[in-house]
């Protein structure tokens, strides 16, 4: 049965780019087979994996145009990881999707065609709650939301997690709020601290892994790299290693 | 001749609201008057401020609603800085403009109504280019652009410059793109360093001022102050002085 994992959250800069393509990569280096489907016109999981799209389909023509799962899907030279890659026309998806029919359901009718084939699947999403995340949520079975141990990070999860009700409700009755991941954790500073402890009170389903802030893991995009392939020994590495375990051992039903 | 200055990068995270509240609050400390529009339904600048809105008008309100300029503006307690504060009424906004007449200019009829009354106007965007972003654009005089110095944040920047080019042919004439302004810079890594070189290279507008990374400005925000009344000492402080006289002093004219 595969799992449809999305990375959301409309704050901006939080992580979710950097969760998508580690946490794939970690869970493919374990034996799962993985696609990862870039649904960001910013295409920054596209361009943090070095792939050059050229003129392929890729996520634009996955959701508006006739093309098939297998016909959008890249390998991305990591084994048992493969990716459908966006180019910057997604971001004429969200102005165009207004019109089509079942127009939040894009996404789940593309997947049809295909899906089994993955292990799990993994979603990136922009920094919105537009009609590209909307049809994330809508085709997925669990939401990951990455949240900056910073305070104004802290202060929209309550505002996505209404959202988060609400596609249940309308759109996806599975959809799980697997948990918020704490991001750029740092140890030197007591807000850290005060966002992690404020956001664990607030959700108990807070993912055990914190993933501290590493200059690391800001290099190794513009290597096209995942951080275990551009320094497998940091504590980043170790850290994304720590929630595919984490991921692959329980689902919180909440 | 009131200036309306926008700070808008669909790259999240970046230090968009950091820049509107703390650029606003320099330019007010410096005797202008000093309107600070918060068009972002996440309402950080708003919180950022400690503004408690309640069942207030909002932009919400000045977009789609019949609210004037004066309706919706309150006092932020700092001298010559008033604010038009966002609710998360503002996410319906995107999806409600789509339908409306003249949908990219409501931003720009509505600063009509009262705008003289200040010397300068600043708005701060959501990570995305919405209806809500084009409608700052489209009534702006000029951008700042704030970019991370991290490799995915230059990534978007040629793409989202190539929006604003979009914006002035088709919305807005007088749009001046005034500089990528350059953030969280980390001098004890080589990655900022190249980031920075790469910009400059690419836009030699981009802003003389460097924001150095630094907690205080993550802290400033949970105190709803400013980084001059959290920390008036400290380099972030002096940073966004420096910003404000380059604002003050030049316009590019690119
Ligand atoms: N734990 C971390 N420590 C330090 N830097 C990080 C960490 N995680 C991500 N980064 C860097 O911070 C920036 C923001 O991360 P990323 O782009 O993954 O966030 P995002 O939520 O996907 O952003 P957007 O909202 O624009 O999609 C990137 O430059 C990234 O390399
Ligand atoms: N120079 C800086 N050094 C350290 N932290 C910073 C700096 N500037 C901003 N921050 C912090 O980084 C986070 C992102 O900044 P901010 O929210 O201003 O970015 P943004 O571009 O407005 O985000 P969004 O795309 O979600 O609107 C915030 O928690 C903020 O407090
Ligand atoms: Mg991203
Ligand atoms: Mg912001």
């Amino acid at each position: 049965m595969t799992r449809t994992i999305v990375i959301a959250n409309q704050k901006g800069g939080v992580g979710k780019t950097t969760t998508a393509i580690n946490l794939g990569d970690a869970l493919a280096r374990r034996g799962n087979k993985v696609l990862l489907i870039d649904c960001d016109p910013q295409a920054n999981a596209t361009a943090g994996l070095g792939i050059s799209v050229g003129d392929r389909p890729s996520t634009y023509d996955l959701l508006l145009g006739d093309a098939s799962l297998s016909d959008v899907t890249m390998p991305t030279g990591f084994d048992r990881l493969s990716i459908v890659p966006a180019t910057s026309d997604l971001a004429g998806a969200e102005v165009e999707l207004t019109a089509v029919m079942a127009r939040e359901s894009r996404m789940t009718q593309a997947l049809e065609g295909g899906i089994e084939a993955y292990d799990i699947v993994i979603i990136d999403c922009p920094p919105s709650v537009g009609l590209l995340t909307i049809n994330a949520l809508t085709a997925a079975d669990e939401v990951i939301v990455p949240v900056q141990c910073e305070y104004l990070a802290l202060e929209g999860l309550g505002q996505f997690t209404s959202t988060l009700e609400l596609v249940r409700r309308n759109l996806n009755q599975k959809l799980r709020m697997r948990g918020p991941l704490l991001t750029m954790y740092d140890r030197r500073t007591t807000l850290s601290q005060q966002v992690a402890d404020e956001v664990r009170s607030h959700f108990p389903e807070t993912f055990q892994t914190v993933i501290a802030r590493s200059v690391r893991l800001g290099e190794a995009p513009s290597h096209g790299l995942p951080i275990h392939a551009y320094d497998p020994r940091s504590p980043a590495s170790a850290a994304y290693d720590a929630l595919a375990e984490e991921v692959l051992g329980t689902v919180t039903t909440v």
